[in-house]
């Protein structure tokens, strides 16, 4: 039913570039997956890409051993304080980062193998009531932490063996940031989301923050993935988790909008709708490709410059999706039912 | 968009704002 009512939602059918099914991994020891990610993994001279899913006590690693043919190499376990997402460095090497907490993240660890004594070990990287985090290329960690007086956002730098290398303080803006996104193609510049419905922009060089700009009243509590730097504007990539569906244009899913730095003005520029009916809950980007799961259970997945929905997954008999994750370089998408199972999709 | 939406663009807009923005 679900697929039915979401094929209309396809103007020109699957196409080309729709989703090709490559592999599955299953994790019968899980009792409720929380995310799923992919970490590059050098081993014996040998670079792959490996599979990390989360449960809330528990992270594993897992290794391609056949075609179609996933083995969990290792498990950390977690017991304290429960996992609630895994943190992607993107480009880093043999590095899990996962965030832990009860509502809101309460430490940041790193996880990882060390040679020096042939172990698997965690390191913890942060503490707080961080309210948002972020991994940027070449091992660095952004986060926001708030104490009832002031904000910190701070960056480090990773170390290979887990702990924090340089450390750089950011100017925080007056209100709570609530995301962070790298901009693309931008080593040194930041943007954030902010809880007054804000864009701001960091030099991450020198800590300065550079500008605010307001984002609109037509949909508050927008939080941005991710940012590309193009012909002097800032395009932005911002999802709505608590817009409201409206007649005209539907449910925002995923909203382009570019801003000029220069004066702050702004505009949007391509606009994603959910299929008519199911609301959307945790999205994410990968380069221009946007992907969410719908409450009904089905995966949604978006052309972030046509503006259009390219491919669905239905829930289907063998359960919902609960998660929906882009993974490192390009290599397809992740999307995970709460049982522990794994499906990899070439896109 | 154009231009006169959005104000006038500055392909520097990075290095720019970094030198007036406070230290």
């Amino acid at each position: 039913d679900v697929a039915e009512q979401l094929t209309p939602v396809l103007p020109d059918g699957p196409g080309e570039e729709s989703l090709q099914f490559v592999s599955e991994l299953k994790d019968s020891s899980c009792s409720g997956a929380v995310d799923v990610s992919t970490v590059w993994w050098a081993a014996a001279g040998h670079r792959e890409l490996r599979v990390v899913t989360a449960s809330e006590s528990a992270v594993s690693l897992w290794q391609p051993l056949a075609p179609d043919c996933w083995g969990k190499v290792y498990t950390w376990h977690l017991r304290e304080i429960p996992v609630i997402q895994i943190v992607p460095l993107p480009d880093t090497c043999n590095l899990v980062c996962v965030a832990l907490g009860e509502l809101e993240i309460g430490e940041i660890r790193l996880l990882l193998y060390s040679s020096e004594t042939d172990s698997f070990e965690h390191s913890l990287v942060k503490t707080g009531n961080i309210k948002a985090v972020v991994g940027l290329k070449d091992q660095r960690l952004v986060s926001s932490s708030r104490t009832m007086q002031e904000q910190q956002v701070e960056m480090v730098s990773l170390s290979e063996t887990g702990g924090s290398k340089d450390k750089q303080t950011l100017m925080p803006p007056e209100e709570t940031v609530t995301a962070f996104a790298e901009v693309e193609g931008m080593r040194e510049a930041l943007v954030g989301t902010t809880a007054g419905n804000s864009v701001v922009v960091w030099n991450l060089k020198t800590g300065q923050l550079l500008r605010k700009m307001h984002i609109g009243y037509s949909y508050p509590a927008s939080i941005c993935h991710r940012a590309y730097s193009d012909s002097g504007l800032l395009f932005v990539v911002l999802s709505h988790p608590h817009a409201k569906e409206s007649e005209s244009c539907g449910s925002p899913a995923f909203r382009v909008v570019a801003f000029n730095p220069r004066t702050g003005r702004s505009a949007g520029v391509m606009f994603c709708c959910l299929p008519p009916g199911p609301a959307g809950r945790r999205g994410d980007v990968w380069d221009t490709a946007g992907a969410a799961v719908l409450t009904s259970g089905a995966v949604a997945v978006w052309d972030l410059l046509r503006g259009r929905c390219t491919a669905v997954l239905p829930a289907g008999p063998a359960g919902r999706w609960a998660l929906a994750r882009w993974a490192s370089g390009g290599a397809g998408l992740l999307a995970g039912r709460c049982n522990g199972t794994v499906h990899l999709y070439r896109y | 968009c154009s231009e006169s939406d959005l104000g006038p663009i500055s392909l520097n807009w990075f290095e720019e704002l970094s030198a007036e923005a406070p230290p």
